[in-house]
């Protein structure tokens, strides 16, 4: 669909991409975390797409298999959501994958 | 006003009380610590109250200047959120508190 299409066009586009919706702290806790290792994600506020937004968290789902915000990904990869991002970066795997892509 | 009414004899007849959203993981963290404790909260999910939902909301924030969710009272006292509940079971007191107040 168009829809999925561009959602491929904008994570092969952008290195870090956070799909999320503005009043839910879980993506809050995500986007700050990139913010502190210096990383500035392309963020996609779900919450503020009118009916865009449930159809594209619809296609993330299709895509992913994650229908939840915050829905992360890296290089073109699906990351997963906070508890995982949270989890890589205690791993010290975040800017690990991150630097191997040359990103930030 | 008579919702306003309500909220107050909800939290003076329930110990412990939570103010939720369903899909909110802040709200099922905060949902899922009293579980842990082995304390049963009164749950109310805003989003599953059509508009009353909202007006709920609203009335909270008018009564304890929070109008975010998780909101969580004890013994009839405004606690705060997630991260505040949090706080105070590392802390030690939120047991402390529930023991004083002779819950679970
Ligand atoms: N463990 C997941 C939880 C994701 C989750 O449950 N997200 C909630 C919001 S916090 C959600 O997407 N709920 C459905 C919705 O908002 O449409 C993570 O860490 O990201
Ligand atoms: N620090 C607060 C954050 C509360 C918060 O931002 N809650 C969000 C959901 S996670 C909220 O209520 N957003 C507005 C809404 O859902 O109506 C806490 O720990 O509870
Ligand atoms: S909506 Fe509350 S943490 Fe996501």
């Amino acid at each position: 669909s168009r829809l999925e299409e561009s959602v491929k066009k904008t994570i092969s586009e952008n290195p870090v991409v956070i799909y999320s919706k503005t009043w839910c702290s879980y993506s809050m806790e995500v986007k700050s975390l990139f913010k502190r290792i210096g990383v500035e994600p392309l963020v996609i506020e779900l919450d503020q797409l009118g009916p865009h937004g449930p159809q594209l968290q619809k296609v993330l789902e299709r895509l992913t298999g994650q229908y939840t915000v915050p829905n992360v990904f890296i290089g073109g990869k699906h990351i997963g959501g906070c508890t995982d991002t949270v989890k890589l970066h205690h791993k010290g795997e975040l800017t690990t994958l991150l630097s191997d892509l040359n990103i930030g």
